[in-house]
């Protein structure tokens, strides 16, 4: 499902968001509602970081032209009218990202695929938070997705064996 | 001058604000 406008470049205040917002883009297709609350999280986080500067104001604002458009185009589905039900698919979709990274893992499979599953699930954990606090599981599995992920990463840049 | 930017800046704000909260079903 295509987005609205494109976005702006990215102002430098909204650097930590990146990362959100390409996992948004890369799930347009694939799962939209996934797409739609990395949106959000984007949003909510941005708004608070910095809601003020001329070029962070009109990046949130195309932002927000883009989750308007895709809450029309999602506008029949559950987990976008009923945000315990996108809650609900959100944590499914990254604990599911979760379990394959660890079973990679604890298999002895250590590739890119799998460093990426571990950290896109940590940055859907981060977009978890657009519902309200995270459990204390899903705290330590977003610290743990995260530091796997960059531990793996180095291991394999570095031509050393993870253990 | 000053004055009329924050102004301005503070709508567009309060705008962005009311958009999320539309958004989300919460007004």
């Amino acid at each position: 499902m295509a987005a609205a406008a494109p976005l702006p470049p990215l102002p430098p205040q909204f650097k930590s968001l990146q990362h959100h917002l390409r996992t948004a883009q890369e799930h347009d297709k694939r799962d939209p509602v996934v797409s739609y609350y990395c949106r959000l999280y984007a949003m909510q986080t941005g708004m608070k970081i910095d809601s003020k500067s001329p070029e962070c104001r009109k990046f949130l604002s195309k932002l927000m032209d883009q989750l308007e458009t895709l809450k029309k185009q999602l506008g029949d589905c559950d987990s976008i009218t009923q945000e315990i039900v996108g809650s609900a698919h959100i944590e499914n979709y990254a604990l599911k990202m979760f379990l394959y990274a660890d079973n990679e893992d604890r298999a002895g499979r250590f590739h890119k695929n799998m460093i990426k599953s571990f950290y896109t699930a940590s940055l859907l954990l981060d977009t978890l938070t657009v519902f309200g606090e995270l459990t204390e599981e899903n705290l330590q599995h977003r610290k743990y997705a995260r530091w796997k992920a960059t531990y793996i990463h180095n291991c394999l840049k570095n031509g050393e064996t993870p253990q | 001058t000053g004055s009329v930017g924050t102004s301005v800046a503070s709508t567009e704000q309060d705008e962005l604000s009311q958009r999320l909260a539309r958004l989300r079903d919460q007004v």
